[in-house]
């Protein structure tokens, strides 16, 4: 494989695909989306709403974040509050016909990048785990 | 750059040194590791012990998963369990003098390596963003 191949690789063929995504929407409870997180693992998953479209990403670390007091974790608020007044808006986001030079930059701050196509619509996630596949045969060829 | 000298770079070039790891030690309370993984906002960290010997990796997930009851999360086990009772041992890990190539095998499943010297002490930890900023160099130049 020459940088030529790298630079020509369509980011569609590393892409975790949307049904296989685990996510949630921003208007369901911090409970809910805690509870997505444990039984997944993940430590963070996109939001969307009703109609495929990108709100944001959700973590762990956004939520205990959220429902921390003075005193304590404030474990009550977590039937509360929605996805919504937690999550990270704006997450870093390519579209379908990217580079994949563009990808291996945006993921060295980022530990998975959301992808949409030229509607809106979202059509999955691009974790670092794809790219240092890639690039580990890339580099052993 | 050649892919000789992909091959040829000292890992401990793209190392963030121990003093600049968060960690916590295996006798700690879980409540003690959850408020760190807090504060510092990261997913996991590393576990040592007084010798800064490398005793596993605790994380916000493995926390959460170890005091979830059957009704709810028993938020008051945080205070009653220690590290160890939660903790991943034998973590991914390297040798200071192990070559770049294999850092990017293992970093395909791993967020982070940890890196020992050939006494076993810790001496830092090699992050998926290290290696894809030093790749991202490598494949523009
Ligand atoms: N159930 C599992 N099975 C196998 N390996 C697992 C795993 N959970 C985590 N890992 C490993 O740990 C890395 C960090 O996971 P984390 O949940 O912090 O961070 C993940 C998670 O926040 C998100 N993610 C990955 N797959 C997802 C999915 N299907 N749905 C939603 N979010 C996903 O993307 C981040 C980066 O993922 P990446 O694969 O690069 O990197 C993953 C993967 O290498
Ligand atoms: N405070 C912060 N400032 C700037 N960027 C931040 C950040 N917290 C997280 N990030 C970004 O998010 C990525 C995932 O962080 P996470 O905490 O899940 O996963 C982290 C964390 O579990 C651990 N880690 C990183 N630096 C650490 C440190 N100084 N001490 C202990 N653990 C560390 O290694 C994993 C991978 O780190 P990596 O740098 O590849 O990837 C980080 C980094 O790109």
């Amino acid at each position: 494989m020459t940088s030529e191949d790298v630079f020509k690789k369509n980011i569609m063929e590393l892409v975790i695909p949307a049904d296989k995504v685990a996510h949630v929407q921003s208007i369901n409870p911090l409970e809910h989306a805690l509870l997505v997180l444990m039984k997944t693992g993940y430590s963070a998953i996109p939001v969307l709403d009703r109609d495929s479209r990108l709100q944001g990403v959700i973590s762990k670390t956004l939520i205990l974040n959220n429902i921390v007091g003075i005193e304590r974790i404030e474990y009550e608020k977590l039937g509360e509050r929605i996805v919504e007044s937690a999550m990270k808006k704006n997450p870093p986001l390519l579209r379908v016909g990217d580079d994949l030079l563009s990808a291996i930059k945006l993921s060295i701050d980022h530990a998975f990048i959301c992808i949409e196509d030229d509607k809106g619509i979202f059509q999955g996630i691009l974790p670092r785990s794809s790219l240092l596949k890639f690039l580990n045969h890339y580099l052993r060829d």
